[in-house]
Parts: C-alpha cells; structure tokens; sequence
C-alpha cells in the first residue's frame, strides 16, 4: 500500500505544471525510497526523469513497489483542486484500479477527497547511463526561463555556446537575430543569483525552441537551474527538488 | 539548415 502525504500540496501541482505540457501519460513507480517518473515525449526529443524522494513527504509508506498509470491531464484538473497550502495526501492499493488524493486545510476542517481512475500504460523506458558532460552551468532558473521566452520569439532554434568567459544563447531569426550572453559570478548574499560556468572543453550546441521552453515549465520548483552540455549529446537541465529532482534531457539539432 | 536529432539516437532502450 502507498501513502504519502506531503505537507504542502504546492510540490505536486508545481510538478504537474512542470512536465504536463511534455507528456500526457505516464507511470509513477512508488517504492520504499519514493516516488519516480520516467517518460518521453511523443517526438521522442524530450525526456522527463524525476525524483520526488521520500524526504520531500511528511509521512511516506509503500511496502510494495507501486506502479500508477496516470494521465496527467485528469491528474491535474483534480490537483488544481487544492489550495497550495493544503496537506495533499495519495493513496493506493498494492494492485490499484485507482488514487485517492485528499486535500486537508491546515485547520482540519475542510477534506476534498478526490479519485483518479489508474491506467495501464507500456512502460517505455530508456537506459540512461552517467554521461560525460563538457560544460556545466548553473544559474537562476528564472533568468533561463526569460532568456528562453525572449530568443523563443524570433527562432525556432536556441543555440548554447559556452567559453571559459561566458555561456552564450543566440537565436536567428528571419526577421533578426538576438543574443545572451552571461559571465560566471558569485553573488555572496544570495548564492542562488549566482552564475556558475565550469567547462572542460566549448560547447557550440542548438536546440528546438519550443521544447526548451516547455523544460522552463520546471521554474517555480527550484531558485536555480543546471545544465550540461556535451559536443553532439542530449543535453540535461535540472531542477532541484528539496528531496529529488526533475530533470530534463533534450536531444540537439544538427546541421544537415 | 538544422534537423531535429532523436534521443532514441542516444540512449539504448532496454
């Protein structure tokens, strides 16, 4: 049996929001150390790996591996239900036709108690073994999602080239062209403003707009945002959790 | 002009 009960509803909706836009359907496999998710997009470009571990509940039991077939649509029409601040509790049986996820207002005198019809989904999954990467940044998340929006409205590539100075990110567009760029610094006050550039050879990658601008969906869960780059290799944007991690891989574009 | 690699290039599927 599985429960989980978080002490804020707001995680699960902000992960919902994160990754809805990417994948319509896909299975949480519950186990003793959390809950995890993995899934591709349809165009098979995107891939969503997350990591709500047990950490991120209140109170967490699955005795045995549980897996819920979910579509991520109903999921959260029903998610939206609760207020952020509520306790959000799921529960399943060991072979589950459905969730139940019931909200709680801090005071106790409110329960919403809501079911989700299961679905049984193919489990797609793709083997993932440590990458090497050649670039790493990390910097505020929500400075990446503006950069994005902004480059997003003239090109339907992004390009990401980082030097030992500075990360780069350009679009060119048919009607103009536009360009990022950002130097490493440390914000002492606030380290999460800061922007970090470790790079062990240049990187000179291009992406698809549009899926880089669902991967900044993930900014309300963390302050900052990671990326790795590697020459002609998916590329990995994470977002912390406070137990766990979404993560997003994303396959470049190449010249023809 | 520029063409859209797929992950399924990159990760074997199990």
């Amino acid at each position: 049996m599985l429960e989980g009960k978080f002490e804020e509803s707001s995680l699960m909706k902000k992960v919902v929001d994160a990754i809805k836009d990417s994948v319509k359907l896909c299975n949480f496999n519950c186990t003793e150390h959390g809950v995890t998710v993995q899934a591709v997009d349809d165009s098979r470009v995107l891939l969503i790996s997350l990591l709500i571990g047990e950490a991120s509940f209140e109170e967490y039991r699955c005795d045995r591996n549980i897996t819920l077939g979910i579509d991520l649509e109903s999921f959260n029409k029903i998610i939206k239900n609760g207020n952020s601040s509520d306790f959000l509790t799921l529960i399943a049986e060991d072979s589950p036709d459905n969730v139940l996820i019931i909200f709680e207002d801090k005071k106790k005198d409110r329960v919403s108690e809501y079911s989700l019809k299961l679905m049984d989904l193919d489990s797609d999954f793709l083997q993932i073994d440590d990458m090497e990467f050649d670039a790493t940044i990390t910097m505020p998340s929500s400075e990446f999602a503006k950069i994005t929006r902004d480059l997003k409205t003239l090109s339907e590539s992004l390009q990401i080239i980082v030097t030992k100075e500075n990360v780069k990110f350009s679009s060119d567009g048919d009607f103009g062209t536009g360009n990022v760029v950002l130097k490493g610094f440390v914000d002492m006050d606030k380290p999460d403003e800061s922007i970090k550039i470790d790079m062990a050879r240049p990187i000179n990658l291009t992406f698809g707009a549009k899926y880089i601008a669902d991967i900044v969906k993930g900014t309300s869960l963390s302050e900052s945002v990671t990326i790795k780059l590697a020459d002609k290799s998916p590329a990995l944007f994470e977002y912390k959790l406070p137990s766990g991690f979404l993560r997003f891989y994303l396959a470049p574009k190449f010249d023809e | 002009n520029v063409s859209q690699a797929s992950l399924i290039e990159f990760f074997l599927k199990n």
